[in-house]
């Protein structure tokens, strides 16, 4: 299965 | 202060509708270039990303930074009362309590004017780096939405695999599997139906039906939509707007174990 990955994995926070 | 006219209300409309059900409670902020918006939905797995260039309005006055904290669902509904083709203007003060809204009918004398109260939204406002995709495929936003709907009946999920031979949608569940295969197409009386795919390298990606089925709420606003794909990154859609304006949409990717 595969889970959903997260936003703030791949972008920072400015 | 802000002054921004809008020749016809259906742009910022379908804008709104296309992001209510993904974000609540936005910022609009407001510059001497523009509109922008940023806003992630409750868990953080999708973006969207809006900019109304300054150039889409006329007259487009903003003398100083304005946010404007706005309920999605209180704009929809002042944004109800608008006809399609009325001219909208959006008026603010410096550090406002209200925004404007007033809606000129363009043939008959009508004039509307509403004051949506504001909020105070402190969002995190996140870096999005620019990003040389190893994938981009223009295709008709129509086509697209079709895809992710047919897929979205057998599956939660969608591969999106990019090859030279062409860009692979798939998916399997419990009833079975399905993919949808295309190529680059270009049709010469109707270049709003070709499809294009730039490959720099192969790609392949898992993402979420649900999410994309979402994003193509905004397939009005465009003829062609623009998927952008990199390895272990964020999935870019976007719809292009008059006026270099646009309207994006970023989705992390499913990480396979």
């Amino acid at each position: 299965s595969t889970n959903q990955g997260n936003l703030h994995t791949f972008f920072s926070k400015q | 202060m802000l002054e921004a006219r809008l020749e016809q209300a259906n742009l910022l409309k379908k804008v709104v509708d296309a992001i209510k059900d993904l974000v609540q409670d936005c910022n609009f902020d407001c510059n001497d270039s523009g509109i922008a918006l940023q806003a992630m939905d409750n868990s953080h797995v999708a973006l969207v990303s809006m900019m109304l260039k300054s150039e889409s309005f006329s007259p487009f006055r903003c003398d100083r930074n304005i946010a404007l904290g706005i309920n999605l669902t209180s704009l929809t509904k002042v944004l109800r009362c608008a006809a399609n083709e009325d001219i909208l203007t959006l008026k603010a003060e410096d550090a406002p309590d209200v925004v404007n809204l007033v809606f000129e009918s363009a043939e008959s004398d009508r004039l509307s004017e509403y004051d949506i109260k504001l909020m105070d939204i402190d969002q995190e406002h996140l870096g999005i780096p620019e990003t040389e995709y190893a994938a981009t495929i223009s295709m008709p936003s129509a086509e697209f939405q079709k895809i992710c709907r047919d897929l979205m009946a057998l599956s939660e999920s969608v591969s999106i695999e990019c090859t030279k031979e062409g860009v692979k949608f798939a998916c399997s569940g419990d009833i079975g599997s399905g993919s949808v295969t295309l190529r680059s197409h270009t049709n010469v009386e109707k270049p709003q139906l070709n499809v294009e795919i730039d490959l720099s390298e192969p790609v392949a990606l898992t993402f979420s039906l649900k999410y994309l089925v979402n994003f193509c709420k905004a397939s009005g606003l465009s003829e062609q939509v623009r998927l952008c794909l990199s390895n272990e990154v964020p999935l870019l859609v976007e719809y292009a707007l008059s006026n270099n304006s646009y309207l994006r949409f970023y989705l992390a990717p499913k990480i396979g174990d």
